[in-house]
């Protein structure tokens, strides 16, 4: 597999993290359903990217990282 | 706008607060102001009345802390995360609890978050609002940086509210004046809601429901102000904005405050001077410049810097001729003939609009330019004019841009 630098690693964990708090994403601890976790994440990406207006392309790209790291609300942006 | 599930709200009118401690950052009497101007923005707009406690149990507990404090939502350091609030309810309902790890500030600054601001989203959330997606609304999540001086709640922050709690009681008598200001967290005087309301009266307003936007195919549809903008045509009605582009074929639906949140609704009159990449706005005896989304810096400014007598309370309509680099101005029954490049009004104006532009022999209520030719707007209808020969080449309904 393709080693993830160590930036995209913590990159990866900030939005993992900011969609958990903000947009109920839930990520399957059992690292069998890891592939499961990737596309389950991919649509909540997706889901934020609308919500903000970005181009919606479920990749988390320097735009959505962005917008994830601007000082907000705590409250989730989706029902949870 | 968006609410809780379920639509949590108050079942009553009048709602308590209490301030439980207090950032360092700001002196007291300012946490207490801003708090108060937060609860005073919401109270503006709906039958709600606030009330701050001392001591006991209030409905909605405001505090300053960070990192764990108390609920499942620890708060992040600084940035990220500013604050929380929680739905109306009992116990921990309602309450706003803000990250103590912030630098609070009175005013809006680079070096730290506009208390009143941040406590006002709160606030919407403790009266049971969600996050909202229109850039510009107060209940979008993320913070912007604002001129909070005489800031004005926007319409979809508005809209939002008044679906849980209805408009203001005063409104639904249709006071004939505006009631004398009162003690803070009482409702407050009564211009805020009206300059945020539609011009003319909302053609839908009934006791329970908030004003909504005229369909677009409503044959009686009329519009305060239209202009281009960047290759795009905006018309404008009260708070709302319909948007027309030659990318898209359909037709967009807005609010004044998603693009430009300080400027308030009911434009009279606007216009583009497309090689300045400028759009001015006029609302009563004042004109704003916008470039895109931003405002120029020193505006609004009033209408008599352009050239006109203190008798011209406000100006109809306006329309700037790419061609010639004039514009029109148009008030009552006359316009003037405005020359960009020299900025200063022509001689020998005003000039009856009869005279000029046959087939018009009525007030102008919005103008634009397309395509080399003008669109004067009265009421319902629309005059095609060759501005060449001032010749009328037609009449169409308001909203024949519309697909209709």
């Amino acid at each position: 597999f393709p080693v993830v630098p160590e930036e995209e690693k913590e990159d990866m964990q900030f939005a993992k993290k900011y969609l958990e708090n903000f947009y109920g994403f839930k990520e399957e601890k059992n690292a069998f359903f890891k592939s499961k976790n990737l596309n389950h994440m991919s649509d909540k990406i997706r889901e934020m990217q609308s919500f903000f207006g970005l181009e919606v392309t479920g990749k988390l790209n320097r735009k959505t990282l962005d917008m994830m790291k601007q000082p907000r609300c705590g409250i989730p942006d989706v029902r949870s | 706008y968006s609410t809780f599930p379920q639509s949590p709200r108050w079942w009553k009118d009048d709602v308590t607060y209490r301030i439980l401690n207090y950032t360092p950052d700001m002196l007291q009497a300012d946490v207490e102001e801003a708090i108060a101007k937060a609860f005073q923005l919401w109270s503006s707009v709906t039958p709600l009345r606030f009330t701050r406690l001392y001591s006991g149990q209030a409905d909605i507990m405001i505090s300053f802390a960070s990192g764990f404090h108390g609920d499942f939502y620890p708060f992040d350091g600084p940035g990220g995360t500013l604050a929380h609030a929680y739905p109306p309810n009992t116990g921990i309902g309602g309450d706003a609890h803000f990250d103590e790890d912030e630098n609070w500030t009175k005013f809006t600054t680079y070096s730290g978050y506009n208390l009143f601001l941040v406590a006002a989203h709160e606030l919407g959330h403790s009266l049971g609002l969600g996050h909202s997606n229109v850039f510009g609304a107060l209940m979008y999540p993320i913070y912007m940086a604002r001129d909070t001086r005489d800031y004005r709640l926007p319409q979809d922050d508005i809209d939002g509210i008044q679906a849980l709690y209805g408009p203001p009681r005063e409104s639904l008598e249709l006071p004939t004046k505006a009631f004398p200001p009162q003690e803070p967290t009482e409702r407050t005087p009564a211009e805020a809601p009206t300059e945020m309301l539609p011009r003319e009266e909302p053609t839908e307003v009934t006791p329970s429901k908030a004003p909504r936007r005229p369909d677009d195919c409503d044959p009686h549809l009329t519009f305060d102000a239209i202009t281009t903008l960047r290759g795009e045509t905006l018309f404008f009605k009260g708070s709302y904005v319909w948007r027309k582009s030659p990318y898209f074929s359909e037709i967009e639906h807005d609010t004044i405050s998603s693009f430009w949140p300080s400027l308030a609704a009911g434009f009279d009159a606007a216009y583009e001077v497309d090689k300045k990449d400028r759009v001015l706005f006029f609302k009563d005896d004042q004109y704003w410049a916008v470039s895109g989304y931003s405002i120029e810096p020193g505006f609004p400014r009033p209408i008599r810097n352009l050239g006109f007598s203190t008798s011209v309370g406000k100006i109809d309509a306006a329309v700037h001729d790419q061609n010639t680099k004039k514009t029109y101005f148009f008030v009552g029954n006359k316009y003037w003939s405005f020359n960009e490049n020299t900025q200063s009004m022509e001689r020998g104006y005003p000039r009856k609009i009869a005279t000029d532009f046959q087939g018009i022999g009525h007030k102008v209520d919005a103008a634009f330019q397309k395509n080399g030719l003008f669109y004067f707007f009265h009421g319902s209808n629309q005059y095609e004019i060759d501005i060449k020969n001032k010749k009328l080449i037609r009449i169409m309904k308001s909203n024949s841009w519309f697909n209709c």
